[in-house]
């Protein structure tokens, strides 16, 4: 319904501004009808601002900058309407280390309401799983799984 | 509602009967190149339905089943089978395809049409795949993709 | 015919004149995000011609020209000297453009039109830009793309 | 001309089977006319099989697959027409460490025909490079570059 997704909007980009200033360390961000006559059918725009940088275009962020601003979107979802589960594949491939700290950091935040999965080259990323799945080809096109012990959290991975 | 488990027989990269246990938390998952890593989110993507999979991995019968490698045949069926549950509840969906394209849905171990596993997802406050799915690649296309994306993103959480 | 040097002045995020010195073999360009390395390549690509970049990084001068940020205000002009040399031989090639929109082109000093560049650089047998520079993201999206992009560059090295 | 292209077509072919062997220790991979009867307007498709993988479609590659089938390609026009200078733009983000140590010996290799500027956050590239530039951004949207020093190769960085 038109007033239902009204205060989705009006929420999500409270929360979009709050997480995107966390991920930047500052910075402002919001969402906006493309088309505020037509609230019904209207695409939503996202505007991203990154710290002491101005408001541009979309294209002009860097990579790293995207996928920051991307990952603060969904964030942003999920505390309007927490997810049981989110399954990330390589979401960190373009982010620096202080970036993907922050981004890790957030992910710890929420992790008691949300399961993560994520898919991962990176060893920082690694370092704050609860739990890891490792993935080898012995034999082409045959994927065995083995789990790996994290030591130092004292935990048996499954 | 967390996931417990994914089973895969036969589908792409998992030949023989595999079960992967997840927990609560930030589970990794981590191997080489090539591995089956991102096909063990094509499964969970696939028991959910299938389509609207961003990813251009192959929904036909002959790139989900297992083709074989140059030393062994491929198989003739694929079936993924995904626990989920919480403190109260259980619900186990199940997805099946033969090579001649013939497809089956099970839940709780009943026959049944995907609209009814969705309603059952939907009602379990679990949304759209796209809302908990990032696949590889696109976190760094979503910035730039049309507005009626993030609408339809929006939607789901409203 | 090698990169000698790549001088900036009002390009994206090089407002005062920057001078990268380029050598042979292999130079590494690192850094947090945002902070300016695919500028550099897009400059190269800018000073080249700047159609059929690939990347949605904008080709309108205001794109281009430095616009400020939070405290310094826009400039009006964006110039890229890039300087090529190999023991025989010397080619500096110029492209300026004003927010009029206004562009100019110099090969060694004097005006020219941009067909000139390219036949020039055509005789050191460097080839169009897609042959030599793989924009960020470009990789991965490489393969599955029409066979006709794989044709345009066999077409160059024939 | 259409010899021209033929000829063309049918060393890179061949360079392209090396390099893709090298790249993945193993396997096979060619270029094909998509219309082998209209050889002057075809496009050229790519078959690749990873050792003791099927040949199956581009699609079903993983990630890090595609990466470094699509940089065996460039690889191979640069053995049919080395190119004097190369720009990549973070090609290395979706290797794993072995596939990257050897694309990276690859690319060492031809160091001497082809001046190589690659951005990269990875530090197993950077360790390779004979000359690093870094950059900051001290003030928002303003590049500064700094150089820096490889003492391990007793090379001052410009
Ligand atoms: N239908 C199929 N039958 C057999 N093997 C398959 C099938 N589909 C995919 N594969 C195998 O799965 C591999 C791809 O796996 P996947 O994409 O999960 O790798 P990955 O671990 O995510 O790698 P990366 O780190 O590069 O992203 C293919 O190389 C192929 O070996
Ligand atoms: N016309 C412009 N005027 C001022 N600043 C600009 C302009 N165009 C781009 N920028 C700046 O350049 C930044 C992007 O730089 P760039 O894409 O080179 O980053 P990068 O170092 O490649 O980062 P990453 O590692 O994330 O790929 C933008 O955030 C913006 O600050
Ligand atoms: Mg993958
Ligand atoms: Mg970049």
């Amino acid at each position: 319904s038109k007033s239902q997704f009204l205060k989705a909007l009006t929420e999500v980009n409270q929360h979009f501004q709050d997480v995107f200033s966390i991920l930047f360390n500052g910075g402002s961000a919001e969402l906006n009808l493309s088309d505020e006559s037509h609230p019904l059918e209207s695409g939503v725009e996202i505007k991203a601002q990154p710290p002491g940088k101005k408001v541009q275009t979309l294209s002009l962020l860097s990579g790293g900058e995207k996928s920051l601003t991307s990952l603060a979107f969904f964030f942003a979802l999920f505390r309007y309407k927490p997810t049981p589960f989110c399954v990330l594949d390589e979401v960190d491939a373009a982010l620096d280390e202080v970036n993907l700290a922050r981004f890790l950091d957030l992910m710890k935040k929420i992790k008691d309401q949300t399961q993560f999965i994520i898919i991962t080259h990176n060893t920082k990323t690694m370092e704050v799983a609860d739990y890891i799945h490792g993935t080898t080809m012995a034999e082409p096109n045959i994927t065995s799984l083995y789990s790996i012990q994290l030591e130092q959290k004292e935990k048996k991975a499954s | 509602m967390f996931i417990k488990k994914i089973e895969l027989q036969g589908f792409k990269s998992f030949p023989e009967r595999t079960k992967i246990i997840f927990h609560s938390g930030i589970t990794a998952i981590v191997g080489p190149n090539g591995t089956g890593k991102s096909n063990i989110v094509d499964a969970l993507l696939w028991v959910l339905g299938g389509q609207r999979s961003k990813s251009l991995k192959g929904e036909r019968s002959e790139d989900i089943i297992f083709n074989g490698n140059t030393q062994r045949p491929p198989l003739g069926m694929a079936d993924v089978i995904l626990s989920l549950a919480d403190e109260n509840d259980k619900l186990v969906i199940n997805h099946r395809v033969f090579r001649s394209g013939e497809s089956e849905y099970r839940m709780n171990g009943k026959l049944t049409r995907l609209k009814d596993i969705q309603d059952a997802l939907w009602n379990r406050s679990i949304a759209e795949k796209e809302y908990f799915v990032i696949e590889q690649g696109q976190i760094g296309l979503f910035l730039t993709s049309k507005p009626v994306e993030k609408r339809l993103l929006l939607e789901e959480a409203a």
